[in-house]
């Protein structure tokens, strides 16, 4: 194990950590360094599996994972001392967690592009992974589980179908938490998922099953007219931007309803989970036969 | 932050602190930690079925989902895994946590799909204990 990345107290900890942890760079294409938090198991670090952690976003830090969901250590509201998790999953397997692309949380690059795609980013979290195991060669050979969540339903795939090509890995699998997994999906199942959990009502449903359904079948994701987008736009109003919780919607919004400069920049991150309600639009002066109407 | 209704103030506090940065050996030159970066990122993907059905023949895969989530629904990934066409191990079942049910699961030839009841998008957060007897039950290729 790397001796520069040990952990050797954390702030806010009193007494020795639960676990050996580390924390650094690994080296991914170019000039990129993403930082990893690794934990060693509580249990048996040596006959545990190893498992990788990624949060979605894209461009969120899996270190939100590591403080507020899964890991041995959570934050306190003082943001000064941490509380032991007893459920964190470094209970039963050693756990990296991974912040990627570059330009999220503490990775960077020294060129400072930052600009990316599912592909680069599934490659240069493979390279780093194989840096990973450079460094910690005592995990090269345990069972290897990647794991995610939301985007993380991207990036977990992408990247282990690199890892599953490279037979040196022990992988044996993948799980993914909310994750994102098909867009189209996505977004026509949430019109359903909005009625049947009563956050749009009996009048936008109506309108939705008039202007987006012929027998029974609808059409959620191409509105066939302009009359069903309008209804679909609606719902899409209700569902994001009246301040309901979209991660939870029986619980509270943090900081009560959004203001409407927030809900603008929050605009970006529903891009990436949901297929615009657009009509589809008819073709004009359509030119049969010739290769320029492809 | 770029995340709605979130509140992510106590991380945000703790991981810029001088002395947690230097624990964690991150160098002068990284900025400010954030939980959430704007990124001139691009989707190449609208599904990974092409990746489920490249991963399951030989490794085994878990979806699970809390059922409170609208960002990214159950009724979504359920859709998504069934649409797979694995063999189907069993009917829709309850998993039992604490003596409760913690949500359902359908298990598939090298997949199971499973909900979390009454969990939002951050399951681990939500309900801990379930989502740790989850997972050690997936990593140790139990039920």
């Amino acid at each position: 194990q790397p001796a520069a990345d040990e952990i050797t107290s954390l702030p806010g900890v009193s007494g020795s950590l639960s676990s050996r942890q580390y924390s650094g760079y690994l080296r991914a294409s170019g000039t990129i360094k993403l930082h990893y938090w690794f934990v060693e198991s509580e249990r048996d670090p040596e006959n545990d599996p190893l498992v990788l952690w990624m949060n979605g976003g894209p461009g969120c830090s899996s270190l939100d994972g590591y403080l507020s969901e899964l890991g041995p250590y959570q934050v306190n509201d003082d943001g000064m001392t941490l509380r032991a998790n007893k459920y964190s999953w470094n209970q039963v397997a050693n756990v990296i967690f991974l912040e990627a692309p570059a330009g999220v949380g503490f990775s960077y690059s020294d060129d400072k592009n930052y600009t990316t795609n599912d592909d680069e980013t599934a490659e240069n979290n493979y390279l780093a992974l194989l840096d990973f195991f450079k460094k910690f060669p005592n995990m090269a050979n345990k069972p290897f589980f990647i794991t995610g969540e939301s985007y993380g339903g991207i990036y977990v795939p992408t990247l282990s179908v690199r890892v599953m090509a490279n037979a040196s890995i022990n992988f044996k699998g993948f799980a993914i938490g909310n994750g994102l997994l098909d867009t189209y999906l996505n977004t026509e199942t949430a019109v359903y998922y909005a009625y049947y959990h009563g956050i749009i009502g009996e009048d936008i449903w109506a309108k939705l099953q008039k202007y987006c359904c012929t027998n029974g079948s609808c059409s959620f994701v191409t509105p066939p007219n302009k009359q069903c987008s309008l209804a679909l736009m609606e719902t899409q109003d209700f569902t994001m931007n009246k301040g309901l919780n979209p991660y939870d919607v029986t619980g509270d919004c943090a900081g009560g309803v959004p203001s409407d400069s927030f809900k603008e920049r929050t605009r970006q991150v529903l891009s990436y989970f949901f297929e615009p309600p657009h009509p589809k639009q008819p073709l004009k002066n359509k030119v049969s036969g010739s290769l320029d109407s492809n | 932050n770029i995340i709605p209704c979130i509140n992510t103030t106590a991380e945000n506090n703790y991981l810029n602190r001088p002395e947690v940065r230097k624990a964690l050996h991150i160098p002068d030159v990284v900025p400010k930690w954030k939980v959430c970066s704007v990124l001139d990122y691009h989707r190449v993907y609208n599904s990974m079925r092409a990746q489920f059905n490249a991963l399951l023949p030989k490794h085994r895969g878990l979806v699970y989902n809390g059922d409170a989530d609208i960002m990214c629904n159950f009724l979504g990934d359920q859709k998504f895994v069934a649409s797979l066409k694995r063999t189907e191990r069993g009917e829709r079942r309850p998993w039992i946590y604490n003596q409760q049910v913690a949500g359902f699961v359908k298990d598939y030839d090298q997949v199971t799909f499973m909900t979390v009841k009454a969990a939002g998008h951050m399951v681990p957060s939500f309900k801990p204990g379930a989502s740790l007897q989850m997972i050690t039950n997936f990593l140790s290729n139990q039920p």
